[in-house]
């Protein structure tokens, strides 16, 4: 496609055309968008990270991720759509006007690009990064798993060949090195939005431990209110609350990291499959599904911009 | 490039704990080679496994046995692949 207008968002598309996508909303959009790497995948792909800003140096920001797990399809197509929906309102959606009229937006779409690549050429259902396992012959590691954040514990493989494999330390996956890095450098996060397929759940801090978060209520009202206007499109139906307490023990999870470096609004989404496609969403629910999780979003976002701490 | 012809993704729901640990063991059971797409959380949430081929009797059996209800997800997941693929490739030439 020429430009981004034209680009087909409800369709699946390469890591290549996303690339494309992301450096045409960019030269479409000089002073809105701008492109940083915060680094490179094992196989030595360049890590996107698209910011929209407004101005300002160093404003509150949010970040929001999708595809760490490569073979959830809908969740990087989903981020391709979230892309040109904050250009195309801003400065006519009046709530998200004034969000980046005083916030930033960091949204990296392609997460884990190595496993995105194999999920196109080799194996659709690789969810891992690639890189191999010294002493074994399972390859990559589960890059939900291998934050710094009860890091160890169970909720999490010691085997290689698992897809919950932790890795052979916290941040040993370039992946999510470069994240820490960009969060550490940054220090000016004020929500941490990372975005999962399948299975219609907005889940927060923590994953690793029974202890419940010290902002837990307002977490948990927060939720309740990003998933009533979720399904005020298509009636999707999510369930939501802490990790360990509504899906099950993950230890070294991403949001219990962030979380814990004092980004408060910290949240996993499980998009849909609302039938029984799983992994293998046609593409026609690309569009609604992205539509439905932006209410959730715009939720977030503007109780992030309306509450400062 | 790994194919899936055969596979069959199962959907299973566990009628109380015991079962939801019956299903859970399934992951340890390493020559199973099976796959969750959603994991166990609770008896009120179905658990998705794929399930590769040449494990698929042998699952069945076991979930038969312990009287575990499931229900077949997806029949053949090298299909809705196959489709996929077409969907993607036919959109690439309308788009050139």
């Amino acid at each position: 496609p020429r430009n981004t207008d034209s680009f087909d968002y409800s369709n699946y598309h390469t890591i290549n055309e996303i690339y494309s996508f992301q450096d045409m909303l960019v030269a479409e959009n000089p002073n809105l968008v701008s492109k940083i790497v915060i680094g490179q995948s094992y196989e030595g792909r360049p890590l996107n990270v698209l910011k929209f800003s407004t101005g300002g140096t160093n404003r509150p920001a949010i970040w929001i991720d999708t595809g760490i797990h490569s073979r959830e399809w809908v969740t990087q197509a989903s981020g391709t759509w979230f892309a040109k929906k904050i250009v195309l309102d801003y400065g006519h959606d009046p709530t998200l006007t004034a969000i980046l009229d005083k916030m930033d937006i960091f949204l990296q779409i392609v997460t884990n690009p190595d496993g995105f690549y194999y999920t196109h050429n080799s194996n659709r259902m690789w969810r891992k990064t690639r890189k191999p396992n010294p002493g074994s012959s399972c390859m990559g590691v589960d890059p939900n798993r291998n934050w710094d954040a009860g890091f160890g514990g169970s909720g999490a493989s010691g085997n290689p060949c698992s897809e919950t494999y932790r890795g052979p330390r916290a941040n040993s996956e370039s992946e999510v090195k470069s994240i820490v890095d960009f969060v550490n450098s940054h220090r000016n996060l004020k929500a941490f939005l990372s975005i999962h397929s399948y299975s219609q759940m907005l889940l927060y801090p923590y994953g690793y431990t029974t202890t419940p978060a010290k902002d837990q209520a307002e977490l948990h009202s927060l939720a309740k209110k990003a998933i009533t206007d979720l399904a005020s499109l298509y009636g999707t139906s999510y369930r939501y609350g802490s990790i360990i307490n509504t899906i099950y023990q993950a230890s070294g999870s991403t949001v219990d990291w962030t979380y814990n470096q004092g980004i408060k609004y910290s949240y996993t989404f499980e998009l849909r499959d609302t039938g029984r496609y799983g992994f293998i969403l046609p593409a026609n629910q690309i569009i609604p599904t992205a539509k439905e999780t932006w209410l959730a979003l715009m939720a977030i976002m503007d109780h992030t911009f309306k509450n400062p701490y | 490039k790994e194919t899936f012809e055969g596979h069959q993704v199962l959907r299973i729901v566990a009628k109380d704990e015991v079962q939801l640990s019956l299903i859970k063991d399934l992951e340890d059971m390493i020559e199973f080679e099976v796959d969750f797409w959603r994991g166990v959380t609770d008896v009120a949430s179905p658990v998705d496994v794929r399930v590769p081929f040449h494990s698929l009797q042998s699952v069945k059996i076991y979930l038969e046995t312990q009287d575990v209800e499931y229900s077949i997800m997806i029949e053949d997941l090298q299909v809705m692949l196959d489709e996929e693929q077409e969907a993607m490739e036919s959109a690439t030439r309308v788009a050139e």
